[in-house]
């Protein structure tokens, strides 16, 4: 464990009590993508199998059993809570999420470290998470006003990822050998994709004016 | 453990 870890476990810890603040105290779900939220869901049930076979750590097991019961608890409130629901703006968010998931399992059955039925799965879940929030940013254009709730949420998921390639490069250049190219990638093009909402983020934090994306 | 890839991040 480095602090540049840390710091993304933290981030992308923050950024998920920041949506269950949202949804939980405000009981509003406005502005956020539940198609981003399923793929998430999908990502985290995909990835932490591997707490039925493997022990690590006590703060992974813990952050792995949070992780997977925040993300589907969220989607269950979105779906399925009658208040919440109604905040749920469903012909916003058209995003066609479910042609992501086939590619992505596509890729994962010919590129993986190596072909075993967990592996697959974990790189599968790798390459979903890495494109996951394209439904989320594309909400966030057609949203005229973000919410800042929404807007933070967005800004700690993307900065999770992006202290992680902090990390990767410290562990290349202080363990032996230490490489994971599909990580690697996968993450940079994750943090890629969040490039221009952090240049308005960061924009409209200086002007200390409402977040907006252009259309 | 090399049997299964081992992943230490989250």
């Amino acid at each position: 464990m480095n602090i540049f870890r840390l710091a993304g476990d933290m981030s992308h810890l923050f950024s998920i009590l920041l949506l269950l603040l949202k949804i939980h105290t405000i009981k509003s779900c406005a502005g956020v993508s539940l198609k981003t939220q399923e793929l998430y869901a999908l990502v985290f049930a995909t990835r932490y199998l591997d707490i039925f076979t493997g022990y690590i750590s006590l703060y992974n097991t813990l952050m792995k059993m949070f992780f997977l019961w925040s993300s589907f608890t969220i989607v269950w409130y979105m779906r399925y809570h009658n208040v919440v629901r109604r905040s749920y703006d469903k012909d916003q968010d058209t995003f066609r999420h479910y042609f992501l998931i086939l590619p992505c399992f596509i890729l994962a059955l010919l590129v993986h470290e190596k072909f075993t039925f967990l592996e697959v799965l974990w790189t599968f879940s790798l390459y979903l998470e890495a494109v996951a929030i394209l439904p989320q940013l594309v909400l966030l254009q057609r949203t005229r006003n973000v919410d800042n709730l929404t807007g933070h949420y967005v800004f700690f998921l993307g900065a999770y990822r992006s202290f992680y390639i902090l990390n990767w490069i410290y562990r290349y250049f202080t363990e032996q050998n230490y490489y994971k190219w599909i990580t690697w990638i996968s993450g940079l093009v994750q943090t890629a994709l969040y490039a221009d909402f952090f240049y308005y983020y960061v924009k409209s934090w200086r002007n200390s004016e409402r977040l907006q994306l252009p259309a | 453990i090399n049997d299964i890839t081992f992943h230490d991040e989250l």
